[in-house]
């Protein structure tokens, strides 16, 4: 049924597909389907000490990302995202026993792989908590903030993130939402995300971090603290201020 | 003498056995004077064979389709069926008594998500969406 229509031969240059070598035509199609270049080898770290608590969590987002069939646990944030990265903490400081009040820890970020232009839809800071008796089932409020500025001879300026409020008993991962420390990531990009955590008793008493049962980066590879930002490609990447 | 020779043979060609049921508007355009057909293959890219697994972590490859033979107007040769088929679109509003309607065009494409390592160790899921050709125009 086809049929003859006018040709103009000289329209385009006529060059033959031909066929290729597999490995020639995958590594057109990636490009043509805007995979990213061949990935550089990572910087070498030791399995051993390779967290593997963001990797094991991301993994069971790219099936929740893949599965069609909806079965799966719901994942807050997914369906809006494009891009999801997860960042391991490269420094971790604590202020913990033996100085005075209040405790705290504190955890920062190298946030310069961030592509441009990506828009920030939501932010988790991720923390193990395990079960503590010191002391013992009582309640515990767990409070994060950004660290803004910090200064050598005074307090560094905090901006509050959120709160979180659990028993010292409980066991498990621990999500804090720090969507609200995008926007300044976002515009001061070479600048280390600073992250600081406090816990209180009750009776507004500080407690140090580790005894309240939060592990930091000496945990076991698959507990350690990480944090997930979670991005869709867009021209204002700046969140417009509530 | 040699004359008749030729036209026979240019019959010859209009009687080739049709690979491909489902040729398009280019029916002829695609088989003459001994071009070879277009034809869709499949290709699987692992990244196995690349040697990426060392940073990609899932998955470990995807199907995607592409065609390979004479098109009539291949732009050039670093194009697949889908970019042919989106810039010939483009040529035949612009021109559309000399460039005749694209029948590459991709009918069905699906996402890819992709997980694995930055240089930092950081790891990264990314959801590239209509990206992976599942079938175009042409079959």
């Amino acid at each position: 049924g086809s049929s003859h229509l006018p040709r103009s031969p000289h329209v385009f240059p006529q060059h033959r597909l031909g066929v290729r070598e597999p490995r020639d035509m995958q590594r057109e199609i990636r490009e043509v389907l805007g995979l990213p270049g061949r990935p550089r080898s990572r910087a070498p770290l030791a399995t051993a000490q390779q967290p593997a608590s963001a990797p094991l969590f991301m993994l069971n987002l790219y099936h929740a990302m893949t599965d069609d069939s909806g079965n799966g646990p719901p994942q807050p944030h997914l369906h809006r995202a494009d891009l999801i990265m997860s960042f391991v903490n490269i420094v971790e400081h604590d202020r913990t026993l033996g100085y005075q009040e209040p405790h705290w820890k504190e955890f920062h970020f190298d946030l310069t792989q961030i592509p441009a232009g990506e828009a920030v839809t939501a932010a988790e800071f991720r923390i193990y908590k395990e079960p503590s008796t010191h002391p013992p089932n009582t309640t515990l409020h767990i409070s994060m903030f950004e660290v803004v500025q910090e200064r050598s001879n005074r307090e560094s300026d905090l901006f509050f993130l959120d709160l979180q409020t659990l028993r010292s008993g409980d066991e498990g991962w621990l999500v804090l939402d720090i969507t609200a420390a995008s926007d300044r990531w976002l515009l001061n990009h070479n600048k280390d995300l600073g992250l600081r955590l406090y816990v209180e008793t009750e009776d507004g008493h500080s407690l140090d971090p580790g005894l309240a049962g939060l592990l930091g980066q000496t945990a076991p590879r698959s507990r350690q603290p990480f944090m997930v930002g979670f991005f869709k490609a867009s021209q204002s990447p700046v969140r417009a201020p509530r | 003498t040699a004359r008749p020779l030729k036209k026979k043979k240019l019959n010859q060609v209009n009687q080739l056995p049709n690979s491909n049921k489902h040729l398009g508007i280019f029916d002829d355009g695609h088989g003459s004077l001994d071009r070879e057909v277009c034809r869709r293959h499949e290709l699987y890219v692992s990244f196995r064979d690349l040697g990426w697994l060392d940073s990609v972590i899932a998955p470990q490859g995807y199907s995607a389709y592409y065609c390979a033979g004479e098109c009539i107007y291949p732009l050039n040769s670093c194009m697949n069926s889908t970019n042919h088929a989106t810039m010939q679109a483009l040529v035949h509003l612009m021109k559309p008594d000399i460039v005749p309607k694209v029948c590459c065009v991709p009918t069905k494409l699906s996402a890819i998500s992709l997980l694995y390592y930055d240089r930092n160790n950081n790891v990264i899921l990314r959801r590239e969406r209509n990206m992976v050709v599942q079938a175009c125009g042409c079959h």
